[in-house]
């Protein structure tokens, strides 16, 4: 009942990919006749896989690099918040995109200092390989995603000033100047132990993407000052906050066939069958803080 | 009536019960009338589970079952349908008689490990079937 045009993604995406593989194998009748080959290129990607035997199977034999746990952790409490145990994306939540994607590092080097509260500054190179990035998946924002644990149960909040640059490698053209970001934000430390910091790098990001660079290549320096100077030197024991090297995010709205256009139904003044998504806020932070209440959201 | 069967017994011939509901059958709806059955898999069934996080369980459903001559009404089914129907009944048998295929799907949001190690929420459109119709 679709009426949208029939633009195939560029490459399947896995979740389907492999279904259309399982599929391959178990009804090898599917296989198109050889005439049919010749809309090859307009098939969706469900159909495309089925009439290409080689595909790989997806149960062992692709190798899989196994993910950072607490990007894992994070991505679990994404989907906790956005869907429901059977996988219904739930209604409440207001947002444009339809998919998320987060990246680590494949490259870290030159840790200069690790320890943030006295003022030290944190700087790391990273490389991002953005190659699972599809033509169809458009940019709407990112985010480096940092995660601080401390290992001192903190007696009350405290609150760091911190500061962030970004200044992007760009090996391949010396002449033009590499972009570079640099924002404050205040990190408020509650009582939980664990805090997810999402530092917003839209606006860097957006310019490398849109030239289609995958390898994103940064250098990141960052330092955090007490929010109060007198106080830290008061501080009986003084908290230790790990840094670890960030993950990226990448919110992204897919505009290929098979991805859910809920947001969209929603624009062509439609209620979309499962949910009503929200109009106004163009994002909202998926942990469901639109942006007030604690400093985190005003950041984000 | 039945004053005056007594008065004239030979009159209006009784119709026993079971006729009464071999006429009816003709426009009551098949017993296994086309309509929407649960399907439940969990990924770790197809051992895909090592790369789908989440959800656990899925449940696509199906639809199945012989569609009623007098569709329209109930399915929404375009006339067509009544004629491949009539066409089935009256012409030829070896057209086919309306099939019972979903209407309407819902979304899923499925959580995956890419085989470079990144990880991605997507929400698929049309992945759990919600309505069925006769077409």
């Amino acid at each position: 009942p679709h009426s949208r045009g029939r633009g195939g993604s560029g490459k399947a995406p896995g979740f389907l990919a492999a279904a259309e593989d399982v599929a391959s194998e178990l009804n090898p009748v599917l296989q198109l006749p050889e005439g049919a080959r010749r809309g090859y290129a307009l098939l969706p990607p469900l159909l495309k896989v089925l009439s290409d035997r080689g595909a790989p199977s997806w149960d062992s034999e692709v190798p899989r690099l196994q993910p950072d746990s607490r990007a894992l952790r994070f991505m679990k409490r994404l989907y906790k918040m956005s869907a429901t145990k059977e996988g219904i994306p739930k209604a409440h939540k207001g947002h444009l995109y339809n998919t998320v994607r987060l990246f680590t590092p494949c490259l870290e080097c030159r840790h200069l200092h690790r320890d943030l509260v006295k003022g030290d500054i944190h700087s790391v190179d990273l490389l991002f390989n953005l190659d699972r990035l599809t033509a169809l998946e458009h940019l709407l924002k990112s985010v480096l995603l940092y995660s601080f644990d401390t290992s001192i149960p903190i007696s009350s909040s405290i609150t760091f000033i911190c500061h962030l640059s970004i200044k992007e490698h760009d090996f391949s053209s010396q002449v033009c100047p590499s972009i570079s970001h640099s924002l404050a934000f205040s990190l408020h430390f509650g009582v939980r132990k664990r805090k997810w910091v999402e530092i917003d790098v839209t606006s860097f990001l957006q310019p490398l993407i849109a030239t289609s660079r995958r390898n994103i290549h940064m250098a990141v320096n960052f330092t955090c000052q007490m929010g109060d100077p007198q106080r830290s030197t008061k501080l009986e024991n003084p908290v230790n906050v790990t840094l670890v090297p960030p993950s990226l995010l990448l919110y992204l709205n897919d505009t290929s066939e098979q991805a859910y256009h809920g947001w969209n139904l929603l624009r062509q003044g439609r209620k979309s069958p499962v949910r009503a998504r929200q109009r106004d806020s163009p994002l909202v932070d998926p942990t469901g803080d639109k942006g007030e209440g604690n400093s985190q959201g005003k950041r984000a | 009536s039945r004053q005056r069967r007594n008065e004239n017994p030979k009159a209006a011939p009784e119709t026993s019960p079971y006729n009464l509901s071999e006429y009816f059958k003709q426009f009551a709806f098949p017993q296994n009338e086309c309509e929407l059955h649960n399907f439940r898999l969990s990924f770790s069934q197809l051992k895909w589970d090592k790369w789908i996080i989440a959800p656990h369980r899925y449940s696509p459903q199906y639809c199945q079952g012989d569609c009623p001559r007098a569709v329209g009404h109930r399915y929404g089914s375009p006339v067509h349908t009544m004629v491949q129907n009539l066409i089935y009944e009256k012409l030829d048998p070896s057209v086919p008689r309306p099939s019972c295929v979903p209407a309407e799907y819902s979304p899923l949001s499925v959580l995956t490990i890419e085989p470079d190690g990144s990880i991605v929420y997507k929400e698929y459109e049309d992945m759990i079937a919600t309505r069925c119709t006769c077409r």
